[in-house]
């Protein structure tokens, strides 16, 4: 007979429950109709399962989204635990579409799920992934814009793990900034 | 109480195992 240990069996167990969101843009329907739940997921196999499973971002219609939170939090400004937080965005030019985006993208889901940042880990709600025809936009979203400290600390590590050059600036902007600018850019309140 | 970490490294080898 075979004997099969428990690590060939057991899946590992992530730190939080995860929810994968799909946005499309259908401009037919309203945006909450247009957001749909893909999957949770609280393993590592589980996590590759759904992902191995489903596009890549650039593959992507335009106008479409992803969003990984946890569970619980919903990907929208609205929601209590994204109210009073923002985002470390990146912007990424048309050529990082074929060369950067995925790779960015797993990057980031993999940050999320494995606790990346530690104790600071608690502060982040999720992340988003806009294909746009303009540029497409990664971006980390935290709770509370107010918790410097944090949100530093995340942006460093966030900005190590993608590899991005010293030279190359990312910037922290509030939801509340972002929903009421009147003009196509947002202040920074941090940048790293 | 402690936080389950995995690093960049374990998540990827565990991509393809069955």
């Amino acid at each position: 007979s075979e004997t099969v240990t428990p690590a060939q069996y057991l899946k590992h167990p992530l730190q939080n429950r995860w929810a994968l969101w799909y946005f499309k843009n259908d401009k037919t329907k309203g945006w909450t109709e247009n957001l749909r739940l893909i999957a949770k997921f609280d393993t590592v196999e589980d996590f590759w399962a759904l992902y191995n499973h489903i596009q890549q971002p650039s593959k992507l219609l335009f106008g479409c989204d992803y969003c990984l939170f946890k569970d619980g939090i919903k990907p929208m400004w609205e929601d209590d635990k994204n109210k009073k937080g923002g985002r470390w965005l990146m912007t990424l030019n048309k050529q990082q579409r074929h060369n950067d985006l995925d790779r960015y993208w797993l990057e980031t889901l993999l940050c999320l799920i494995g606790e990346a940042f530690d104790e600071h880990s608690d502060e982040v709600c999720g992340a988003v992934v806009n294909v746009r025809p303009k540029g497409d936009k990664i971006a980390i979203w935290t709770g509370n814009c107010q918790n410097r400290e944090a949100i530093v600390s995340i942006g460093q590590l966030y900005k190590e793990r993608l590899g991005l050059s010293l030279k190359a600036l990312i910037g922290y902007q509030s939801h509340d900034d972002t929903s009421s600018k009147s003009g196509s850019t947002t202040k920074n309140l941090f940048s790293v | 109480g402690t936080r389950i970490i995995y690093d960049r490294k374990f998540l990827m080898e565990c991509r393809h195992s069955p």
